[in-house]
């Protein structure tokens, strides 16, 4: 079964000796359903990862950094997790989020979604879904309001949307949410 | 041409589908 979107997974583990860029590699592309899965079910899960390593699943042709020229006037919808949800939710949390990305689920609005990051930290592991332009309002809304709901978030946790613009210049915690669902 | 989209529900069936 085709997919609309040809998928590039990448994966990164941090090594503080050698440079970001060093430590980001290409694990494969699909453009299936059927070889999604088979990628999927033969990789690690990413609770298993250890800290400081990252799956990215980005549209072919964009890689998964801030200064690709498909993101860098973007931002991404950021879920911070707890500690404990790294048990309990992360591979639930993710592959949902893998799911929303193959199968084109922000309706016209999919086009404007780049990939997705998980970063697996000591601190608190992270998914973001990133998309192309900070600035397309009912766009990002749009992608944050379906994306939080596929999620199974509840209406009580807040979600933001950060402008890689503003991440790359302040410690990621302290750059502002320019949209919140 | 035709959009290709995939629900849920036909993504996890694909899962265990030989």
């Amino acid at each position: 079964h085709p997919l609309l979107t040809r998928w590039a997974l990448w994966f990164s583990k941090n090594d503080r000796t050698r440079a970001w860029r060093d430590n980001l590699h290409l694990v494969t592309k699909f453009d299936t359903v059927e070889d999604f899965w088979a990628i999927y079910n033969h990789i690690k899960l990413a609770s298993k990862l250890s800290s400081g390593c990252d799956y990215a699943l980005f549209k072919d042709g964009i890689e998964p950094m801030w200064e690709d020229s498909k993101n860098k006037r973007g931002g991404r919808w950021l879920v911070s997790l707890a500690k404990q949800q790294r048990h309990m939710e992360l591979d639930r949390l993710w592959l949902e989020t893998l799911l929303c990305l193959i199968g084109e689920s922000f309706a016209d609005y999919s086009q404007d979604v780049c990939g997705a990051v998980i970063n697996i930290r000591t601190k608190g592991d992270k998914i973001a879904v990133w998309t192309r332009e900070a600035e397309e309002q009912a766009g990002v809304l749009h992608i944050g309001r379906v994306y939080k709901d596929r999620l199974g978030l509840s209406t009580k946790t807040i979600i933001g949307y950060q402008a890689h613009a503003d991440t790359a210049t302040k410690s990621n915690s302290l750059a502002k949410n320019k949209f919140v669902v | 041409g035709t959009r290709i989209i995939y629900d849920r529900k036909f993504l996890m069936e694909c899962r265990n589908s030989p």
